[in-house]
């Protein structure tokens, strides 16, 4: 079954996106 | 115009995306916390609603200066992160990239743990300000770790300096952030035109 609702798999799905995008533009944190 | 008894998910990410961005004060992430009413027990309750983290630069050196977490946590968070990317991403069909493998900061930690939290009876921040319908602003580390609230304290452990949690309508929208932020009229009207809240902005 879906183990994760709706709400939260977009979230996490934008989280992950975005944590990318920031990682490309700022280098690796350590 | 009255407020919509529910956003949509759409709506909701544009707009905390919107009042995140385009804010003058330097906030961390929004959430908004969705009121819902259990099926089985018929109390209600705050949940997961949609969130936005933007996270800085600087928080990465005050995690420094604060020592950051252990490796021991770093890995721990990095387990958890592959396995819920796993979970998006059906199962592990896609590679996982350096989203996944890089350090987690505190941040982003209790951003991601936020996910799996909820609020009954008016309990903690969100909790509090939408029972008593009054947003509740609480700047300073000092004082998030003297608050009343799990939330709250362990915010103050995951570096954020400034908690803000506002009634608006449907929910409750919560804004963090690891600077000192002072009570400001502005973002009040940001969130009451962007969240057609209309509250008022004090207790």
């Amino acid at each position: 079954g879906d183990l994760l609702p709706m709400a939260r798999r977009k979230s996490l799905q934008r989280f992950f996106e975005k944590r990318k995008q920031r990682l490309t533009a700022v280098g690796p944190y350590t | 115009t009255p407020a919509p008894a529910y956003f949509s998910q759409e709506t909701l990410q544009q707009r905390l995306q919107a009042l995140i961005e385009g804010a003058r004060e330097s906030w961390t992430y929004g959430i908004f916390w969705q009121s819902s009413v259990d099926a089985a027990t018929g109390a209600s309750f705050l949940g997961w609603g949609d969130g936005y983290y933007k996270g800085y630069e600087e928080d990465k050196r005050k995690q420094r200066v604060a020592g950051a977490a252990s490796a021991a946590e770093q890995e721990h968070r990095k387990c958890v992160l592959r396995e819920l990317h796993s979970l998006i991403s059906g199962g592990g069909s896609s590679a996982p990239d350096e989203a996944v493998d890089e350090e987690v900061t505190d941040t982003e930690w209790f951003f991601l743990v936020s996910m799996t939290q909820s609020f009954v009876n008016g309990g903690g921040l969100p909790g509090q300000a939408f029972y008593t319908g009054a947003p509740a602003w609480v700047t300073g580390a000092d004082r998030l770790a003297a608050a009343p609230c799990d939330r709250a304290r362990q915010a103050q452990l995951f570096g954020l300096q400034t908690m803000v949690c506002v009634p608006v309508g449907s929910g409750v929208l919560e804004l963090g952030s690891t600077d000192v932020v002072f009570h400001s009229p502005e973002i009040m009207g940001k969130i009451r035109v962007l969240f057609n809240f209309s509250s008022p902005d004090a207790p």
